[in-house]
This record gives C-alpha cells, structure tokens and sequence, in this order.
C-alpha cells in the first residue's frame, strides 16, 4: 500500500544534502564558507561599500571533529524582522529580482544551518546592524525542518554607539579541514585575484591568519533591477506578472511598463500578430491570449537587445591584471563579448588567455571558471565550459606541442545563471550560453595565434 | 533597498526548470518521458504486476513544435482523493520511505506539468483505477504555482466494467524531438534490456511503433521498506522519529523498535556509551543527549550490516544476458556486491564488463551507468562511475591496445541514490559508494583479465 505525504522544502533539502553542494564532510565546510562569502559580498560591493570580510575557521572539538565558522563583513546589515525568516526558512530571500546578484535561490545559509543541525546542537549565531540602524541586534537559532520556520533561542539588542554596519554569523559544523583546505584556500584566492576592491582576512584552524589587502578604492558600477525581457518569456511569467499588477492596465500599457524593450509600436505590432485588442484589459486575458502573445514574443525579431545595466562584468583590464599577478604569463588577452539573453535573462560572456612565462606546461589547459564574479571550483568536467574548451583544436591557434602552458578564464554574468545543482558548481548547457563561451574563447584565442607566429618569426629570425 | 520574499516549492522549479533536467526543449522531452515512465514501472514491477507500459509521443501543431505525451500502464492505479496533491503539489510522493523505489524527491511528474504550463496552456489529464476499483478517475489539472497547489479543471468517474487498473496520463508539451530522439530511444532499449519481464510500446513523432516484447513471467522479488540503519544516523533524523512516535518508548525500546541491526545488547551499550539512562522517556531527550547518542552510533562498529531487504539487485544472470543480447561479445562477467550503507542507507553496486566480438573498438570503454534499475543517460562525465572507469588502469587486465573493445556496466541500488541533481542523471562522489564501485569493476575484471590470458595461449600455441 503506498503512503501519501508532502514534505517542507528544509525537509527535502535536508533529506537531500548533495543536491546543495553538502555531499560529504569536506564539501560541507567548503561550501558553507563560500556560501557565507557570497552572501557578505552581495550585501557590500552591490550597494557600493568597500568589502572587508573576515573569516575565521577554528577546530573546537579535539574528539569530533567539529569547526566553528565565523564570518563578519561590513554590509548593509539585515533588518531585524526578517533575521529570522532569512537564515531560518528556506526558500527566503532578497535576490528574487532581475539583477545579477551571487545568490539566488534562497538556500545558501539556510543549506548550512540544515547541515550545522544534523551533527552537532548549538544554534546559529547571528549579530547585525543595518546601515543606519543605532541598535545591534542579536539572535540565536535553528530551523524547524518539518514547518520550514526559524526556531528562535535568542533575541536581544544593545545600542550602536559606534555606528558599526554588517553582519557576523556564526555556526558551528562537522567537517573535514584537511580534505577541504586546497579548495578554500582556492576559492577565497581566486574571489580576492578578482575583487582588488575588497580585503580579506582568513584564520583556518591549524592558526595561519593570511590577508589579502584591498588594492583599489575604485568599486564597480552596481547592477540595477530590471524589468524582464520580452525575448524568451513563458505563459507562467506573464500570468504572475498580471497577477501581480498595481495598476488596472490594457494589455498595451501592461506590456510597455512590464517589460524592458518594448515600447509603443512594439506593443502595437505584436498584438496585431497575436490577434488581440490593444484595450483588453490586461486581468481579462484568457489563457488562450496569453499563449498566443507568448508565441509571438518569442518568435519576434525587433526586440531592444537586452539592458546591461542588470549586469556587473569585471572587464577585459582586471582580468588582464588578474591573469598577470597569478600566472606572470608571456601573454595575455582578454574579451568582453556584448550582452545577449536566454529566456529574458540578459548575460554576457567574458574571457581571459595566458600563454607561457611561469605556466607550467600540461595536455590540457587550466581552466577557470567563474560565474557573476564567483569563482567555480568542483564539477570542472560537467561544465559548459570545459565542453567548450574541450572541443576547441589549440593547434589552429599556432600551439604544437602536446604540452602547453595555457590559461583560459571564462566569466559567465547574468541575472540568472543556469547552474546544473543548487549547489552552484558547474553551468549547465543552454545554446545561447554555449555559442557565446565559444565566440569569447575564440576571440581571445586570435591574440594568442598572433603573438606566437610574431614569437616564431622572432626565433627564425635570430636562427639565421 | 533590499526586498524580501518567500516562494513556493513550484514557484523555486519552475524558475529554475535547469535543476530538475529540464535545461532545453531536447531535455525536456528526454525528462518528461523518463519521469513518466519511471512512475508507471514504480507502479507496477514493485507491486508484482507485469508491466506493460505504452509511451506516445504525437506532435501536434505544425507550426509550434507541440507535442502530446502519453503514457499509459496496467499499475496500481491512484487513490482519486490523492490525485490531484500527486500530480499538483510539488515535494507530494509516496516514496519518502525507506525502500529502493526509481522516485525518491516527490518532484518528477510536478517538474513535467510545470515545463508543459510555460509554452502552452492544455491542462494535464490523468485516468486511473486503483487495483480493485470499480470505478475509473478521470482529471483535468494544472499546478497553481505560487500556492504549489493543483487546480482542478475537471472531475468525473464512470463505471470499470472491465476491471482494469492503472494510470493513463496525457501532458502537452512544447519539445525538440529531432535532438532529443536518440536519448529517447536509448533510455527505452537500456530499460527493457534489464527488464525483460516487461513490455513497452513506443510510437514517436515520426509514426515509427517499436513493439519490446516480454520475454519472462518472472518477477524479482519486490523490495521492502525497512526501518534506518543506525550507521550513518543523524539528530534531525533521531528528533523525527522522536516526535512520530506512536507509543510512549523509553529510549531502549526506542532504539530497538526503531531502528534496524539494534538488539537488546547492543542498545544497553550505546547507551552506556552515550551516558542515557535505558529508562528515559524518548521524548524527554535532551538536545545534548540526543547529540551523544548520535556520535555513539556513528562511531560503534558492532552493528550488523544493513539488510538488504530493502533493495531490488539486478543480478548477475540477468546482466550477462542483457550484455550477450546487446554486444555479442567474445566474453561477459558479471559481479554483484554484498549490501554496505552510506549514511544509514543500504546499498548494493553491481557490475558487469563485456568484451571483444561485436563491441566496437574504442580508447574509451563504454560505460552503461545504472541507478535504481533507471539508465542514466546525460552528464556522464560528471557521474562518480565514470570517474572510477577513468582510473583503472586497463593495461593491468591485459589490454594492450589503444582501442579495445569493452563495455563496462555499474548498477548503484539503494534506498536513496545521491544524485548530483533532482534531474537524476550523475551520481555524487560518497566515498562508501566511490570504492564499492571500484572493487566491482575490477572484480568483474578480472575474469576479463583470465579471457584475455587464455586467448593470448592459445594464439601462442596455434603460432607454433
Ligand atoms: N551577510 C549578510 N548580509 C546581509 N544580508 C544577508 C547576509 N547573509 C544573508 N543575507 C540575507 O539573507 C538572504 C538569504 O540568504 P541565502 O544565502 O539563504 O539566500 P540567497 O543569498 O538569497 O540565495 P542563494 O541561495 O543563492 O545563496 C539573502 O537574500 C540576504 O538578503
Ligand atoms: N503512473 C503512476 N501510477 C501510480 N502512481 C503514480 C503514477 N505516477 C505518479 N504516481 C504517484 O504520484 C507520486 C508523485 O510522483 P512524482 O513523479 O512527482 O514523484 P516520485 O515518483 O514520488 O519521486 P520523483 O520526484 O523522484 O519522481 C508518486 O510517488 C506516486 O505515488
Ligand atoms: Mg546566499
Ligand atoms: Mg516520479
């Protein structure tokens, strides 16, 4: 006889830990700093404060092995009515906008806090002030997985006598330091190599206290919500678009003010084709209407390309510094593509070649990923770009040899990055996505071509 | 100003259709079959019913690529007042037990309505009779996204002159079959190949009708569902099954009644170990007794090994006849492993290696991954079998050449199979899972390496 029943999301994320990046010990602490590190990240640098972020990993436990993470940053902090709900319901969150943000799930420390409860019983800590606010404020709690609701130990305040805004969580997990230190120590390298803006500072338990100083005082320009594009929109977004409306819009005004790129004769030419009234009210489509309009919104050929203002890219000259101070290459080459959507989600692709110097030659090139300025580390092969580096033939680019010293930096920016897992390891192979990758690669790839045939003219020349 | 918000289990897959393997038209097709039919098989070989199992793919529109998808089967058939929450409610299943079953989230059939909900608006409709019914179920529904509740748009039963039982469902869907139909097939022929005690049918888009015929009566026996093993427990499980309890237990009869491998003996020592008095009341447990009571579990090494009641094998005999049938090779092994647990769940790997007659040549083998009976098709690279076939030294076992003809097959049967995503495609590296494969393989390989020895001699002595 089979037994019916539905579960919470925190019960289905708890039961299901892999399909959040928390598939063993070592991946579970990886995860959790990374996690905690995007979140401090996305609430400085998006809302233009330069980021300071300690982290600090201590083993507390010498029988089990238990760590205490602790992560404090100085952004914009977390109003106090939604401290609860914000590490302590999942599916919650602040980034459910079309922006490029780090997060976007509503998962990433609620994952850690499922994960902090399965072996160990102190509740997780967190002190936040919100920029402005004249009060800290102070909770301790867990998750209640069966209702997916905060369970509260702890809620105080004191006052703010020093102005201080930011975020200090900690939690305390089962994990295994020495399978899981390379990756860190990778991780928060390749997010500082990226962020000249920011300063970090990490203890990890065996003691070592590294800092990664802040280079620049100059921050990138912030992304900006926008609305959806009409290029790829579904009959379920548009139905929740309607229902959601503030204001008793015609269908007409409701796609001008809706949507991004479509303004008064746009609107007119896909009704027409569509077959539906300008006038109709907009609450009033039938659902037949709505599936012709979505029809015809996707075929439509005259659409703006998407805005850029949603996206960050980190631009072709940090990559170029980036690429130099870690590989000191003989070359370097960088490319921005220009931005192009899938599914009314603006992107853009941007790469990054090193040739030679302290490149230590091998059959493959080195690959990193990145994605909205995170760096990825795990699922190397399952990724979209290693596919697409893979079928890339080096030898039309001038290298010959079966060893080579080549970096490729690829940079995925969207305002929604089609991730394989929740877990946020590897990207997952739209079309759209893929051609660009290629055309990046390519294009860097044509700087590479030249500078070795200008090397070996060079060397034939000094042979005669 | 950051704003929040909560969204519903629906509302989180469907923005996010990549995490349930639904990337792109292709997949979508390859998924919505593959859910479908993994429920039917679920419905029926667990049950001791014969399937038979009819899969219908039509298009029809000419201009938008429509398709209709019907699946129907001779199974257990749906209770009608749990129809709609089956088919409506995403995280809704009877398969959150502790038993080897091809769904495990509460997810696959919800992922395929809210897909079909985006490009188009025919509802979903399902036709059932529960076994022994006299009466058959007739719905029309779609999910409500943002409450993730279903929304019935039609009800109605008539009388089951014939007795029939089973689950007819029909789901439109905007598709890509050109690139798509190869998996298809693929994912149909690798099913029947390990299930020869069922039929299928299967008339794509083209008009083409494949006939799979059965080819026994015999059934393997249907798995149990058992209680947790201790090893691999942890304090939100024990918290769980604390507060569902039916009876007032003291933590001693707690232990023995609810878990598995737990005697008289061996709970008086965990508890000893855990410093619990034998006579608290389970639900008097302090947070740090349970704590205690977990890390004893983890670490005791006394527990007798999961049972494997709860898992439905293969078999070596049914592999070797699926590899003969398929391959025509020159030699087949198979190997099945003892029953081991990851995380207080059982599991078995099987594997089988196939070699030389009609295999072609390749530098790679080629590798046939299994998970729960359910061919796994995509993301091959990123699967933990491919990781261990990639790093066996195949020269050991006798293989000389570049190319070599070899098909290496990995069943993975457990009461939960940690894919790296609800898309169920890869298997995560857990370590426990990692090395079984492993010594299946070589195990099967070395029969390989006994062939390959053999053939060897006698090539010598024709020589001479
Ligand atoms: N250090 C922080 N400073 C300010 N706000 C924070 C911080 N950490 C978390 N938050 C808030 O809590 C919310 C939930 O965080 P969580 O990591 O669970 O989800 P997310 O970051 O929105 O998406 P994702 O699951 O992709 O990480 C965030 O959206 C953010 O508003
Ligand atoms: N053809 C069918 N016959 C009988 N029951 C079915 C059938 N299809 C679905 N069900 C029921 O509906 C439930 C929900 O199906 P769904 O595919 O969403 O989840 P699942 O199979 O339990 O898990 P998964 O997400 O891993 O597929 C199943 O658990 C099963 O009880
Ligand atoms: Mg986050
Ligand atoms: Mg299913």
């Amino acid at each position: 006889k089979e037994r019916f029943a539905s579960i919470s999301p925190a019960e289905f994320f708890k039961r299901n830990p892999e399909l959040v990046g928390f598939s063993n010990p070592s991946r579970a602490l990886y995860q959790s700093v990374r996690e905690t590190v995007e979140n401090s990240l996305d609430a400085t640098d998006i809302h233009l404060i330069l980021p300071s972020v300690k982290v600090s990993l201590d083993r507390i436990d010498l029988e089990k092995e238990v760590y205490r993470l602790t992560i404090e940053d100085n952004g914009i902090g977390i109003p106090p009515q939604v401290v609860p709900n914000a590490f302590g319901k999942v599916l919650y969150s602040s980034k459910y906008t079309i922006r490029q943000t780090r997060g976007m799930y509503g998962l990433g420390v609620k994952a850690v806090l499922l994960y902090s409860q399965m072996y160990q019983d102190r509740p997780f800590e967190v002190q936040t002030s919100p920029r402005g606010s004249n009060r800290v404020y102070y909770f301790k709690l867990k998750i209640d997985i069966s209702r997916n609701e905060p369970i509260i130990f702890h809620r105080s305040s004191i006052e703010n006598p020093t102005g201080w805004h930011g975020t200090i969580i900690t939690v305390y997990l089962v994990g295994d330091w020495l399978r899981s230190k390379q990756k860190i120590y990778e991780y928060i390298k390749r997010t500082y190599i990226l962020s000249p803006y920011a300063e970090f500072t990490f203890r990890d338990p065996e003691g070592n206290i590294t800092y990664y100083p802040r280079v620049t005082n100059k921050l990138p320009r912030p992304p900006e919500e926008v609305k959806p594009h009409p290029y790829g929109v579904d009959i379920e977004l548009l139905k929740y678009l309607i229902a959601t409306l503030r204001y008793q819009y015609d269908v007409r005004s409701f796609l001008i003010n809706e949507f991004q790129s479509i303004g008064e004769i746009t609107a007119e030419e896909i009704l027409k084709q569509a077959g539906v009234s300008s006038s109709t009210p907009a609450s009033k489509l039938t659902d037949d209407q709505i599936s012709k309009l979505v029809e015809v919104m996707k075929k439509y050929e005259k659409f703006r390309p998407p805005s850029a203002d949603a996206l960050s890219t980190l631009g072709e000259e940090l990559i170029t510094i980036g690429l130099n101070k870690v590989f000191s290459p003989d070359m370097v080459s960088a490319e921005t593509r220009k931005p192009k959507a899938y599914q009314g989600h603006p992107f853009i692709v941007e790469a990054g070649i090193a040739y030679g110097g302290a490149i230590p030659p091998s059959e493959f090139p080195i690959v990193l990923r990145y994605a909205n300025k995170i760096p990825l580390v795990y699922d190397e092969k399952s990724d979209v770009i290693w596919k697409v580096v893979e079928e890339i033939d080096w030898r039309r680019y001038g290298i010959e040899e079966n060893q080579f010293p080549l970096v490729v930096l690829v940079h995925l920016c969207s305002t929604k990055v089609p991730y394989k897992s929740a877990g946020k390891e590897s990207i997952a192979d739209v079309e759209e996505i893929e051609k660009e990758i290629k055309f990046a690669i390519m294009s860097a790839a044509r700087q590479l071509r030249l500078f070795l045939l200008e090397r070996k003219k060079q060397e034939d020349e000094r042979k005669r």
